[in-house]
Formats: structure tokens, C-alpha cells, sequence
């Protein structure tokens, strides 16, 4: 029984000047924090219905939807611990656009499927240094080091429109890594 | 499934500028400093010579004539100079790839950036990841980005009004009343909360920044657009809060924090067009999930 009124409380309280402005004490800007993250928490599961609604007939139950919150440090644990993942994108404004995520995962190859079945652009790179720092600090060296690279594709949605890809890990007969496209890396100056 | 070249990485010998290119933009870096060179819009054929680099402001802890030290509610430096992060070449690594290209930046071991151009769009996102701020001096540092470009701006920018109007702010000047400066640095700065921009009349160019976030921002010559992008400061405003603006995060070594900026260079008259797109999408971000897939990708289709 998720509902949004949780983050709808919390974004209340925000509205104090110190939570505007940043000028509230220290415990104080942990507490903001706290309401947000567990309102956000909630509203999640809200989501990650409505797209279990939206876009399976059959398949994943809607409860094995995650979000990841943390994709701005490279942090998801869907991405970096399944070799294949849905992916399920809405786009709350009305006119059509293209948003680019970049996902952690443990494999230097990858293929993307649009809800064709067709194979849409990809890359896959190496994990910026200071990112995998940033990684290290959140979830500890053993953790950090589940995955090494970043996928990223393009994702296009109509306007209110949502739309599904599938990342499936491509490999060799050995295991390995067979990228279908290979992305230049020059070090200029170390 | 990378290649690394290494050119030479420690060698003095001159280097060729790298440039990063898709359908609508030239971005290109000094092969020499590491650091941004220009933009060239193509579709509407208009270049400007742009540097940006990261520099910090020296907080004020207040002086015998004026007590107000810099902090949480107050913006002080103790000088108009900035202090360059590094001055010195900066580590460099480009990636290519048909997606998107990106120039990873190292500036220090506390400032990193990642410029990044996907294919198709007519902006350029600077990723930029800043702390822990070092305790190494008395007084905090107030840290900025700065962009200096070639446009003729004539002391005039223009912020936001809390995402909705532009408006029109001119370098030590007040519509309303005769300023008197005290405060050269923190006298011009306003807020950004969505977007900052400078026009060039008459040349026709305009350099817009969108932030993902709010922060202070200001322009103090021609043709320059700096944000506040991160604060350590040791000393109480004595506004109220109470506490100097110290904040050591969860781990309780400084706080680090990442964001975005876009910038775009384009005519002013198609400059909100160029830029509302990008705006939309930071206030208005798509909503994803995922999910574990059991079966292969055609039978699931």
C-alpha cells in the first residue's frame, strides 16, 4: 500500500528557508535527507507498479522492479550483478525525447534491444577512476569492484510514452568479452 | 575491448589539440593544458574561443572594519583573485565511440571532470566531481568553475528567476537604485537555480550554462560565466546557523559532491529552443526501472 504521500509530507517540511537555502544546521540537513530518501523510497515502489502495469501482460512480476537511486555515482546493483535486465523508461513530459543512462556492470560486452527484438547502438566503457573511488567509498573496495565498465545507449520515448529494452552480456565460448563495437581509449597526459 | 595509447604522457614535447565532434558541435580541448579550447556550433556556424577551468575564492573570516566572516547565509572571499585548483597541465584521457565521445579531466586529486558529447545533440554535459575540499588553509574555499569566452558581452548576463524568467543582470549596477560596491566578487553574484547565459550582439552568439542544481553564479568580465559549484568554510556567518559550513559527509572526510552542467553555444534568437529541451529534462527526468530477465530476448518479444 505505497502511496506518494510520504515524499508529499517531506517536501512540506523542505519548504522551511533552511531547507532552501542550505543555512539549517548540520543534524538538521541529515534529517531533511532522512524524510526525503524514505519518501522517495516509498514513491519507488509507487512507480515501479505503475510501469509493472504499464508493460507486462506476463513476465517479471511487478515487485521485481528495481530503481536505482544511485546511478549518478555508477551505482545499481541490478545492472552490476545479472548479466541480462529489463529495462523499462517513462517519460513524464509530452513531447518526444531521448535520455542516455549509464549503467555499471561487470562485463566489457554487451547487446541492447529495443521492444523489437532489434539490436540498438551501445558502448561500453572502462569506469572513470574517480568514479570507481566513489564507489569504494559507498559500498567498500570488495563490493566496488563488482563492476569495472559503464554501458551506456540511448533510450527514445514518446511523449507520456514509455518503451523497453533488453541488455543481454554477449560473450565467447570460453567466456569472454566479444564487444560489437569497440570505443577508442587515448591517454593524452597521465 | 579499449585501447590505450599512451602518446607520451609525461614528455614537454607540444601536443595536437584533441577535438570531440558529432552532427551539431566541435568541442576542443588544448592538447597542451588539457583544458577547454573552443566551441563551433556547425548547424549555425558561429565559434567562440572558451576556456574553463576550476579555481577557488579564499573565504573571508571577517575583517577589523567589518566583522562578517563568509558562511552558510553569506558569500565573503577575503580577495578578488581566485586561486587556480592547478595551475599545471592536467591529466587528460578521450574516449570515442558511436554513442557518445567523452574527455575525462583530472584536474587534482580533489577536482575531476568528464566533458561528454552524445551523438545527436547540440549540447555538451560536464560531469564534474569535487572534494573532499582540502583543510590545507585557515580560511575555506569557495570553489568555482569558470568559463571565459570571446564574447563581447558588456558586463551584462542573464540568470533565471527560479526556473521561470530571465533576468537581465549588468555588472556593479542595480535597476532600482544607486550601488554602491563594497563587495566586488560576491556584490555580482545572483542566483542560478536552472540556467545562466551571455550574449554576444554583435557577433550574434550566446553561451548558455544549465546547472542541475542551484547554486550562486555571476559574470565579472566580458564574455565570463562562473557557478559556485562547492563551499568548505570554517568560521560561523553569525546569521543564525550556528555552525561554520564544515560538512564531512557520512564518511568524515569532506563531502564530495557530482553534477552537471550543459553548455551550449548558438544564435541568441535560437538559443531558448537550443536550450529548453536539456532544461526539461533535468526538472523533469524519466522515471526507470529495471528487472532481471529469465528468457532469451525473441521469446520474450
Amino acid at each position: 500500500l505505497a502511496n506518494s504521500e510520504q515524499l508529499n509530507l517531506a517536501v512540506a517540511v523542505l519548504q522551511h528557508h533552511d531547507g532552501v537555502s542550505g543555512t539549517s544546521k548540520q543534524h538538521v540537513a541529515y534529517d531533511y535527507a532522512r524524510r526525503v530518501s524514505e519518501g522517495l523510497s516509498e514513491c519507488e515502489t509507487v512507480i515501479n507498479r505503475a510501469l509493472g502495469d504499464l508493460t507486462f501482460v506476463s513476465g517479471p512480476s511487478v515487485t521485481e522492479f528495481v530503481q536505482c537511486p544511485l546511478l549518478n555515482v555508477s551505482i545499481c546493483a541490478m545492472s552490476e550483478t545479472s548479466a541480462n535486465f529489463t529495462l523499462v523508461v517513462y517519460n513524464p513530459v509530452g513531447f518526444a525525447r531521448a535520455h542516455l543512462p549509464r549503467f555499471p556492470v561487470p562485463f566489457g560486452s554487451y547487446a541492447v534491444y529495443d521492444e523489437k527484438g532489434l539490436v540498438i547502438p551501445s558502448q561500453v566503457v572502462s569506469m572513470p577512476f574517480e568514479t570507481q573511488r566513489l564507489r569504494a567509498e559507498i559500498l567498500g573496495e570488495e563490493a566496488a569492484a563488482a563492476a569495472n565498465y559503464l554501458l551506456v545507449f540511448a533510450v527514445p520515448t514518446t511523449g507520456f510514452g514509455f518503451a523497453t529494452y533488453f541488455v543481454n552480456r554477449t560473450s565467447g565460448p570460453n567466456g569472454e568479452d566479444v564487444a560489437l563495437e569497440t570505443a577508442a581509449v587515448e591517454k593524452i597526459r597521465s | 575491448a579499449e585501447e590505450f595509447i599512451d602518446t607520451g604522457a609525461e614528455s614537454f614535447a607540444p601536443k595536437a589539440d584533441v577535438t570531440m565532434e558529432n552532427q551539431n558541435v566541435i568541442v576542443t580541448f588544448d592538447g597542451n593544458t588539457g583544458r577547454l579550447k573552443s566551441l563551433t556550433n556547425k548547424i549555425s556556424q558561429i565559434s567562440s574561443a572558451v576556456t574553463q577551468d576550476f579555481f577557488y575564492y579564499n573565504s573571508s573570516w571577517g575583517t577589523s572594519d567589518d566583522e562578517q566572516a563568509s558562511g552558510a547565509y553569506i558569500f565573503r572571499p577575503n580577495r578578488t583573485a581566485v586561486f587556480p585548483v592547478n595551475a599545471a597541465p592536467i591529466g587528460v584521457t578521450v574516449v570515442r565511440g558511436s554513442v557518445f565521445q567523452e574527455v575525462r579531466q583530472v584536474f587534482s586529486n580533489w577536482v575531476t571532470q568528464i566533458v561528454r558529447l552524445y551523438d545527436g545533440d547540440n549540447d555538451v554535459e560536464f560531469e564534474y566531481t569535487i572534494g573532499p575540499i582540502p583543510y590545507d588553509i585557515p580560511e575555506g574555499k569557495e570553489v568555482i568553475t569558470r568559463f571565459s569566452s570571446d564574447l563581447a558581452s558588456g558586463g551584462t548576463f542573464y540568470t533565471d528567476a527560479n526556473g521561470r524568467e530571465m533576468q537581465r543582470r549588468d555588472l556593479n549596477y542595480r535597476p532600482t537604485w544607486k550601488l554602491n560596491v563594497t563587495e566586488p566578487v560576491a556584490g555580482n553574484y545572483y542566483p542560478v537555480n536552472s540556467r545562466i547565459h551571455t550574449i554576444d550582439k554583435t557577433n550574434n552568439r550566446q553561451l548558455s550554462i544549465l546547472t542541475d542544481r542551484s547554486m550562486g553564479g555571476s559574470s565579472l568580465a566580458d564574455g565570463q560565466l562562473e557557478l559556485m559549484v562547492h563551499r568548505r568554510l570554517f568560521y560561523d556567518d553569525s546569521r543564525g546557523v550556528g555552525e561554520p559550513l564544515n560538512e564531512t559527509g557520512l564518511l568524515g572526510t569532506g563531502l564530495v559532491i557530482r553534477g552537471i552542467m550543459y553548455v551550449t553555444l548558438e544564435t541568441a534568437a535560437l538559443s531558448p529552443r537550443a536550450v529548453h529541451p536539456s532544461a526539461v529534462l533535468i526538472a523533469h527526468p524519466v522515471a526507470m526501472a529495471l528487472a532481471p530477465l529469465s528468457t532469451d530476448v525473441a521469446t520474450y518479444v
